[in-house]
């Protein structure tokens, strides 16, 4: 990696997007450029604020050819896709795209959110990698853009500048890669999607499929760099998307993309004001029922009329007999559910309304 | 950049000196020399960015280099900005 110093000498700094390119709608330009700009949010101090008028620090724009007052110019179709201006005041920090190329996406064409990404990078103050797998690498590359585009070179780049994340969100005291065959694993939320079973904690996510035996192991960032860590519920919907839910906010997902317009509030699903975050969740999907698991309390969704059930919230020691007075996680899987409390996990067959086995929370890792 | 059709060797110069220019400040820095100095300097150039995409470090415009050259990329040089 290479950089050029100082950097920004602020943190917190400004990005305006002063026009949009007519290959993609403005809510996919704006989402590319936010997700271009959290890449290097997540692995420093740095914090990003849009505005809509006056100058910013980072002034984002689509040209062609020779443009204003930039010393650079632009080609043409390919050659080159952008390019950014190091740090600083004036024509620092800004970045232009070069509006004869296809912006796209997920389609033909070049990432916005690819070619993004890297420009930012130089807006911070890096420069170019002679590292293949940098995403500061010179020539465009067309990666996954669902899976984080760092390399460790990146990393390592953008933190001699600005440092890591401040101490305070660091990561927690002890071991900060969970280990699946901990006897006293926890999860912070369990979810189907489609043939796989993913539990998530912290940081990381193992996928199991059902009918094959290995796990995988991954950082959440490197499907979903939008998704927060340390989660706190998940469900799959009847609908082929899962719900991600942290806090007050609910994120919703299909395939391995965030659907945009999210995170929305989960008071949008009909909870009250008093609810500030969701302990677990899971859906029956024989009845398109969702149960939310609030403290001690168990709400019922439908799925069908988005809406909550009446006479709800009941208290979940009554109306799962046997699983105690709260779920961290659970899911449904082959007609049972699954419910996780602790290192403890409870198979649940919701006709019979009892508790069928007691087990470990990793039975599911071959341990 | 031309795609990646048949090109005559002028041609082939003519874009990797554009390329060299933009990217490894060539014009910046041969902008006073004579020209065989120049050429010795375009040389050097075209190894000094074979070095930096890690390929064979000839000098020689050949087929790994060009397509290189021709590859959609970024605009900030490479090297000295």
């Amino acid at each position: 990696y290479g950089y050029t110093l100082p950097g920004w000498r602020r943190h917190n700094l400004t990005y305006r997007i002063v026009n949009y390119t007519p290959d993609m709608s403005r809510a996919d330009v704006d989402e590319a450029i936010r997700n271009g700009l959290e890449v290097w949010s997540r692995v420093t101090p740095l914090t990003f604020t849009k505005t809509s008028r006056g100058i910013a620090d980072i002034m984002i724009a689509f040209r062609t050819r020779v443009h204003g007052r930039c010393p650079r110019y632009f080609d043409g179709p390919l050659g080159v896709l952008g390019h950014a201006f190091p740090p600083g005041l004036g024509l620092g920090g800004d970045t232009h795209f070069d509006e004869d190329e296809n912006w796209t996406k997920d389609g033909a064409g070049f990432n916005l959110f690819l070619v993004a990404a890297h420009e930012f990078g130089h807006a911070l103050g890096l420069s170019h990698s002679n590292d293949q797998t940098a995403l500061m690498f010179p020539n465009y590359v067309s990666l996954d853009p669902n899976k984080y585009p760092l390399s460790q070179d990146d990393i390592n780049g953008i933190q001699s500048i600005y440092g890591s994340l401040p101490k305070a969100s660091a990561k927690p005291k002890g071991p900060t890669v969970p280990h699946a065959c901990d006897p006293d694993l926890t999860f912070d939320a369990v979810t189907t999607l489609r043939r796989e079973v993913m539990f998530f904690k912290g940081r990381h996510v193992w996928r199991i499929y059902y009918d094959i035996t290995d796990v995988e192991f991954e950082l959440i960032s490197s499907f979903w760099p939008l998704l927060p860590t340390d989660i706190q519920a998940a469900y799959e919907n009847p609908k082929d998307k899962i719900l991600v839910f942290k806090d007050d906010n609910f994120w919703m997902i299909r395939g391995y993309a965030v659907l945009p317009d999210y995170p929305k509030s989960i008071h949008t699903l009909g909870f009250p004001r008093h609810v500030k975050k969701i302990d677990a969740a899971v859906c029956d999907h024989s009845l398109r029922k969702t149960y939310f698991f609030v403290g001690i309390w168990c709400w019922r969704f439908d799925e069908a009329t988005q809406t909550m059930d009446k006479g709800y919230p009941r208290r979940v020691v009554k109306y799962f007999p046997g699983i105690g007075l709260r779920v961290d996680a659970a899911f449904q899987y082959k007609g049972f559910f699954y419910f996780f409390r602790g290192s403890k996990q409870f198979e649940y067959d919701p006709k019979a309304k009892n508790i069928t086995r007691m087990m470990k929370t990793n039975t599911w890792f071959q341990c | 950049f031309p795609t990646a059709r048949k090109m005559d060797p002028e041609e082939t110069m003519h874009l990797a000196q554009a390329y060299l220019n933009q990217f490894y400040s060539l014009e910046i820095e041969g902008s006073h020399l004579v020209q065989s100095k120049n050429r010795t300097l375009i040389d050097g150039k075209i190894r000094e960015m074979q070095a930096f995409f890690g390929l064979a470090v000839t000098g020689q415009l050949d087929s790994n280099t060009l397509a290189i050259m021709t590859t959609p990329r970024c605009g900030v040089p490479d090297v000295g900005q």
